[in-house]
């Protein structure tokens, strides 16, 4: 108590110029940019921040208890880990070895138009220019959320291929090329990941080729469907269930501190 | 070259700012005259410096600093086990002029962070190694 009170009496209050300088101090040892400036207009909300406050929690866990963690915890499964998914990536190794992992809202959203000929396509731009310097991707996952439709025969099998959009052409279709492939039960909700890296890697290289990725459903009878009769979630869903896309990366080197 | 900072010797143990508490080292031996460098544990409160709104978490976090006489101070590329290591080598061949290091970290945990950028991104940055756990001084 004695000590206690000696050490209240040394207390200071920092002026505005000392408090500056350590609020510089404290977001330049943890690397962070500091408070953000939305650039007006303010993007929709998105699932994200669920999503990576679940993944915060499994690597703060796996942190706190040293544990070298595998697989991703049940503690993640509400957002991370993809009910439906069949073959996703062991993400496990991916977060562990992490240094950064980006979130990024979904931009774009164009929808192959009902009255035009078959087939329903659903589009959707990511937009990810600020990245983290010196570090490299490792893995990359589009999510969606597919929630359950009216009518919907469970017994069905759907499948659900996302492309990436390598060329427009004029009047034409695109140039697509073949990301990733699920098949899911009709019948199930839940998340859907699919693998983005080959594209979110080519995007890297060259920003100004990033026209987005491209989802196609279909039946077992090769039927088209459109991505909002399945019960694939929009940007017009609820704001827990929007889509999203998750990039994992890794620092090349060391991190340098700057002499302070 | 060494430093002899003779301001910092009359350090009192009230020097200690609010509220962190007096480390488990605080009774280092005086070696010379001068004050060796003793561990204090430090929380940084998100909250209190008004930035809840775009970190997510943690709430804060707490991390040991040092206060003393080092003579080896950290520098750019230098982490606290080298910077421990050189002054204890040099503690070790001029034990009166050189106080011995009270700061090695034996085990540093990641700390990891969660906000948002300016385009409503959000960014979970892992420090590996970041906060000093155990110190083996």
């Amino acid at each position: 108590g004695q000590m206690e009170g000696m050490v209240h009496s040394s207390f200071r209050r920092l002026s505005g110029r000392e408090k500056k300088e350590m609020q510089k101090e404290i977001l330049s040892i943890l690397g962070l940019p500091g408070r953000p400036r939305p650039h007006p207009p303010l993007r929709p909300p998105s699932s994200a921040p669920l999503f990576m406050l679940d993944l915060y929690h499994a690597v703060s866990a796996e942190g706190d208890e040293g544990l070298s963690v595998g697989f991703i915890p049940e503690s993640v499964s509400h957002a991370a880990l993809p009910t439906l998914s069949t073959h996703t990536p062991p993400l496990g190794t991916v977060v562990s070895e992490a240094d950064t992992v980006m979130s990024f809202v979904n931009l774009v959203e164009h929808e192959r138009d009902l009255l035009q000929p078959r087939p329903y396509w659903k589009e959707f731009r990511f937009d990810l220019t600020p990245l983290p310097q010196g570090e490299t991707v490792t893995a990359a996952e589009f999510r969606i959320y597919k929630s359950l439709t009216v009518g919907q025969k469970a017994n069905r099998t759907l499948h659900i291929s996302v492309y990436e959009i390598q060329r427009e052409k004029r009047h034409r279709e695109p140039e697509l090329v073949l990301l990733d492939m699920q098949s899911v039960p009709a019948g199930q909700e839940g998340w859907l990941a699919f693998d983005v890296t080959s594209a979110s890697n080519h995007w890297l290289l060259q920003p100004r080729s990033n026209l987005g990725i491209r989802l196609y459903v279909e039946m077992e009878d090769d039927r088209s469907l459109s991505a909002g009769w399945v019960g694939l979630v929009g940007r017009r869903g609820p704001r827990s269930k929007q889509p999203f896309m998750v990039t994992f990366f890794r620092a090349s080197q060391a991190p340098c501190r700057p002499p302070r | 070259a060494l430093r002899h900072n003779t301001q910092r010797r009359k350090k009192h143990k009230n020097d200690l700012p609010h509220p962190n508490r007096p480390g488990l080292f605080d009774q280092t031996p005086v070696s010379n005259g001068r004050h060796a460098c003793k561990k204090h544990e430090l929380y940084v409160s998100f909250s209190d410096l008004g930035w809840k709104d775009w970190v997510l978490a943690p709430p804060g976090y707490s991390a040991y600093y040092c206060d003393g006489e080092c003579d080896y101070p950290l520098g750019s590329c230098m982490n606290a086990t080298n910077h421990a290591l050189i002054q204890l080598v040099v503690h070790l061949i001029k034990p009166d002029e050189v106080p011995k290091a009270c700061c090695a970290p034996t085990k540093l945990s990641p700390i990891s962070v969660l906000f948002y950028d300016d385009n409503n991104n959000v960014i979970l940055k892992k420090h590996r190694n970041m906060v000093v756990k155990t110190c083996g001084c």
